[in-house]
């Protein structure tokens, strides 16, 4: 059974590619086959894993432009042993205005993902900073969401509407969308300010609420520019530990 | 003669809003009038400055949505003297979708900020983080960008390709954009990684580059919770420093 998981937040900037390449990578290590979908025109998902997007000649963009496309023909290989990607390009972008008006705009990824559902034991998909058409098409087709959440005021304030959105979509177009979990990033514990916007999720959104959280580290932000994951970056500091125990956690829903 | 500035960049986080309410404070502290529009589903730049959106009965969405209205209708006051806001409500998500098969879409805004032009020294628009029809609009009425970027290895990855469709924009639409300005943003001198990416910024984009740095500030996290901007909530703080000499560096373009 092929768990989908959508990382998405319409808030810029709360760990979403990060959360996608680490908690896939530490999947990897756990001997799960992995596919990871970079569904954001900056293409950061591709670029952190080394993938150079302008040498390519396919990306995820095709799934979206050519009806006849297949995933398999687009997916690339990473340097980690059951970790591949389907990458994007920044032509990606035309993308959200191309679908706007095209009737079951929002299925098409359901359906390109469909014949590769048993290759694979998770497929996560990096969304962009939005509520458009390609965070639409993820939410869709996944199985659950997984909402990275810095412990910043900005972060906490659109909560509420992304988790209405979320519920509305899995009504109207993916009752399959059985997991929707909050987890707290960029944790400082020298500031006020983690301490009270955590607390602030704690109590507003307890059973939503991952245990895992992941530690502001320099690493974290320093390991894309080598091209690697943290399990390979900096094997043993504080994110690589953190993000190893949330592929645990997420490991262990898969019993429930 | 109004200076309208569009605060843009996809990457998400990078401190577009922080940068578009703190400019705006400290410009309103030196006695010029200013306006800032909240171009954000998120509704971030709003919120900051203690408006809440889901008590208003029109925002910036009616703007684009209703030929007939006017901006002068939806103007808030802020409870600083020469500062004065557009505010978003989260509807303004729909507008994306709404406008993109309609023609002429990109001058929307334009048309409806021309009547305020006298009124104004400093128009300031808060992107959000896409390169879709919103932000469009935004440097289509601009006659200047500020790009924030901070100093972490995914927001240099993506300037290269913001800085053209910068100059197609200009071309095609808006010759009157003459400067176009990169702002380092989050910069934190503990680390190699800031210093190493601001010396990339440097090498490839000095001419872009802001004297201004904006260094890493708990307080200018903190701030936005309170409803106020840094020269508010914590004047003389090293982030209020820093705004205070954007604004001033922001001022000596006029004279050029
Ligand atoms: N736990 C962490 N500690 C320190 N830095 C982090 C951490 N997680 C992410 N970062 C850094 O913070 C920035 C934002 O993270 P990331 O790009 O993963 O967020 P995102 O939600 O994918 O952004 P976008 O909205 O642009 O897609 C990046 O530069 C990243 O390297
Ligand atoms: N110099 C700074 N020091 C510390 N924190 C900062 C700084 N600038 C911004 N922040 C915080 O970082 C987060 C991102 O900043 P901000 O929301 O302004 O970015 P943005 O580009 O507007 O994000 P989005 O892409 O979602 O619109 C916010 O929580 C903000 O409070
Ligand atoms: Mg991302
Ligand atoms: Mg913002």
């Amino acid at each position: 059974q092929t768990r989908v998981i959508a990382i998405a937040n319409p808030k810029g900037g709360c760990g979403k590619t990060t959360t996608t390449i680490n908690l896939g990578a530490f999947l990897a290590d756990m001997n799960k086959k992995v596919l990871l979908i970079d569904l954001d025109p900056q293409c950061n998902a591709s670029i952190g894993l080394g993938i150079k997007p302008h040498l390519l000649n396919f990306s995820v963009y095709d799934l979206f432009n050519n009806p006849e496309s297949q995933a398999n023909e687009i997916i690339c290989p990473t340097n980690l042993l059951n970790l591949e990607v389907v990458p994007a390009k920044t032509s990606l972008a035309d993308i959200e205005s191309k679908l706007r008006t095209q009737k079951g705009a929002g299925f098409i990824l359901k359906r390109k993902l469909e014949p590769l559902l048993l290759k694979y034991d998770y497929i996560l998909l990096d969304c962009n900073p939005s509520l458009g058409v390609l965070t639409l098409n993820a939410l869709v087709c996944s199985s659950g969401v997984i909402i990275p959440v810095q412990t910043q005021f900005y972060a906490l304030r659109g909560l509420t509407q992304l988790l209405n959105l979320i519920n509305i979509v899995r009504e109207k177009a993916n009752l399959g969308l059985s997991m929707v979990k909050i987890l707290t990033t960029m944790y400082d514990v020298r500031t006020n300010l983690s301490h009270y916007i955590f607390e602030e999720i704690q109590k507003n959104f307890k059973n939503r609420l991952l245990n895992t959280i992941i530690p502001v580290s320099t690493k974290l932000a320093e390991a894309p520019s080598s091209g690697l994951p943290i399990n390979k970056y900096a094997p043993g500091s504080k994110g690589a530990i953190a993000y190893e125990q949330l592929a645990k956690e997420v490991i262990s829903f898969e019993e429930k």
